[in-house]
């Protein structure tokens, strides 16, 4: 009995939304909640807008400003929250 | 803090919100109170006032919707995105909508309002315990009718406290029933339905006729959501179906397996292999009030705080003892200044004794006369106006009086209410809750009722309590609910469906009595909580309405206790 369990995942339907990957669920956080928006219209590259944006949102958020995404980067963002972005221009 | 750009705020203070819709996952009167409350706590600490219309365009409209909700900015199903709200102007700003995917609670689970039963609409109590056995949510145990019910305190068995659980079998709200129950089966195009139904509708609300046929009588009304309801996944609003079978495995409750985040959920058919419906099952939810007050935030103008402990943080967090962040207040009065008049904290009730006879309480058998001689400190903040539904009405030398829980008002001739006063103070042999009183016309002593007890007050001097069997009334009459006076030394003492003729004189109910309440006086509820005389109109008042009825028994006005009469 001391056998570890075999866990089976299933794919439950209408729950599809939520089994996006991190870079994907940070990817629309950003977008959302105003942070890629803005910058992308300053005319930066999206690859250094990203980790301009999480900077951003770190700092918003009272976390440590690594600019990567991080576990409580992505952690944070899995948090329920108000829907009006953050950032608008 | 911040604020929107160029300081977006309104030009006035008088600030008007209507609600125009309910969430199926609370009754209505808690969503009332959650808003209130969220508009208090910007009240507390500014110069704004909010005032609640039923009509019209107010200037903050608050609404539940899911998904797309008709302002391009769709909601997310459960969890995530939980509300948001726009800043102040016209149209759509200023306005707040509600993610009614999500489990709106007061943040601690299932809040269940009761209805009916012996509890006067207590919440639920969980657990409690039924025959020995603990239950944690609604249980038809018990009944045949298959009304869920709950004890409103911890033990039933000792206790009998109940009130029945919101389900579809007992109301639904909106649409245009009034609030009826569901009728099962019922016909909708043709097809046969056995349980609410989303069929025909595109926003994901559960329906169902409250007539055999939608599709002859076009009557429905919204199905509120069971305590065992599940959020979100296919089956939003439909109960757990237990057993059910998963993967071959049958279970019994709520379980994580097949998931990796470790969520709870249910099937909502027996099978959900071969069906696959489903959903979570209940948590605590979100605190609707917690929420709500953020959003109000936004609406006044404020935007998100970067202090995690500020109620204006965007991430949601449970709060028991809400108090409002320093950053929040800075914020706030940076647009409208602080709260102008005395200080919002309410001063501390105190008791100074002005003789050394500290007043006493008569004993039930007791017949006594004293004055009181305790001057009691009343809190002016309890406002006759925040109350949706008085202990009692009457009217006394010529003022209206309005009782709630040892406190009244007084309507003078002028139509302007004053108070609150302590019962205690004048009355004081009466005990706080009062069911109804009355003045008789002849003798000016005046006569309360509570519970299954009355008292008669002639100035300071009072006779009882005395038991209302004593009159002539049944025995298992749990209380009078109002009392309408009748020609001289008559008065009729009502309960329910049913009234008596009490001769004052006599201190008897007249024979042939009881009669029906609504074969006499037709067009008014029934099952009023208050019934009195004012001005020759005979007043029936169900929660925060009233219907008046004149001396030809015809029901002329309905309006609100509130703004017809208390003049708020």
């Amino acid at each position: 009995w001391c056998l570890p369990l075999k866990s089976v995942y299933v794919t439950f339907p209408g729950d599809v939304i939520k089994k996006m990957t991190d870079i994907q669920l940070a990817d629309e956080y950003l977008k959302r909640y105003g942070y890629i928006d803005v910058l992308q219209k300053s005319g930066m590259q999206s690859v250094i807008s990203t980790s301009k944006a999480l900077k951003k949102l770190q700092k918003h958020l009272g976390l440590q400003e690594t600019g990567t995404l991080d576990k409580r980067t992505i952690d944070a963002m899995k948090q329920p929250r108000c829907g009006v972005p953050d950032i608008r221009n | 803090y911040q604020t929107f750009a160029g300081d977006l705020k309104w030009n006035h203070k008088d600030v008007t919100y209507r609600i125009l819709n309910y969430s199926p996952d609370m009754e209505a009167s808690l969503i009332d109170d959650a808003f209130a409350r969220a508009f208090k706590v910007w009240n507390d600490v500014t110069p704004l006032t909010f005032t609640r219309l039923y009509e019209g365009t107010a200037d903050i409209m608050i609404s539940f919707g899911k998904a797309d909700h008709g302002d391009g900015y769709p909601f997310d199903g459960t969890d995530g995105l939980l509300a948001h709200a726009y800043p102040p102007g016209e149209g759509i700003q200023g306005d707040a909508h509600f993610d009614d995917d999500e489990y709106w609670t007061l943040g601690t689970g299932p809040a269940i309002q009761t209805r009916y039963g012996n509890a006067d609409g207590a919440m639920c109590h969980f657990p409690f315990l039924f025959e020995g056995i603990s239950y944690k949510t609604c249980t038809t145990e018990g009944r045949t009718d298959g009304l869920p019910w709950c004890a409103t305190t911890a033990d039933y068995d000792k206790d009998n406290k109940f009130g029945f659980c919101p389900s579809e079998l007992l109301f639904t709200f909106g649409g245009n029933s009034n609030e009826a129950p569901c009728v099962f089966p019922f016909v909708f195009q043709g097809v046969k339905y056995d349980s609410c139904t989303t069929d025909g509708r595109t926003d994901g609300y559960r329906w169902c006729a409250t007539t055999a046929n939608f599709d002859t009588d076009s009557q429905y009304g919204f199905c509120p959501n069971r305590d065992t309801a599940v959020i979100g996944g296919n089956s939003d609003g439909e109960p757990c179906q237990f057993p059910f079978i998963f993967l071959g495995k049958t279970y019994t409750s709520c379980t994580s397996d097949g998931r990796g985040d470790g969520k709870l959920w249910c099937g909502t058919t027996s099978n959900y292999d071969t069906d696959k419906k489903w959903g979570f099952c209940p948590d605590r939810g979100y605190s609707l009030f917690l929420v709500a007050a953020h959003e109000f935030g936004h609406v006044l103008g404020l935007d998100h705080s970067n202090i995690k402990d500020a109620l204006m943080y965007p991430m949601y967090k449970y709060v028991e003892d809400f108090s409002l962040h320093s950053d929040d207040i800075k914020g706030i009065q940076y647009l409208y200044g602080p709260k102008t008049g005395p200080d919002p904290t309410p001063p501390q009730p105190k008791t100074t004794n002005s003789s050394p006879i500290m007043p006493t309480r008569p004993t039930p058998s007791e017949t006594t006369a004293f004055v009181s001689t305790t001057t009691h400190v009343v809190d002016p903040s309890q406002d006759a106006c925040e109350i949706k539904e008085f202990d009692a009405i009457t009217e006394i030398q010529k003022e209206l009086h309005f009782f709630k829980d040892g406190h009244y008002w007084k309507l003078s001739s002028t139509g302007k209410h004053k108070g609150p006063f302590l019962v205690s103070e004048k009355w004081p042999a009466l005990p706080a809750v009062i069911n109804t009183a009355f003045e008789d016309q002849l003798t000016k002593k005046i006569y309360f009722f509570a519970e299954k007890q009355f008292w008669v007050y002639t100035g300071n001097e009072v006779l009882g309590p005395r038991r209302i069997e004593k009159l002539g009334l049944p025995s298992n009459l749990e209380r009078v609910v109002g009392a309408i006076q009748r020609g001289k030394g008559k008065v009729l003492l009502f309960n329910g469906e049913n009234f008596w003729r009490l001769d004052v004189k006599a201190q008897l109910i007249d024979r042939g009595y009881p009669q029906f309440t609504g074969s006499a006086f037709g067009g008014v509820p029934i099952d009023s909580h208050d019934v009195f005389m004012y001005k020759g109109f005979f007043y029936f008042c169900r929660e925060s309405f009233f219907w008046r009825m004149n001396s030809r028994k015809q029901v002329d006005q309905v309006a609100y206790v509130k703004y017809n009469l208390l003049k708020c």
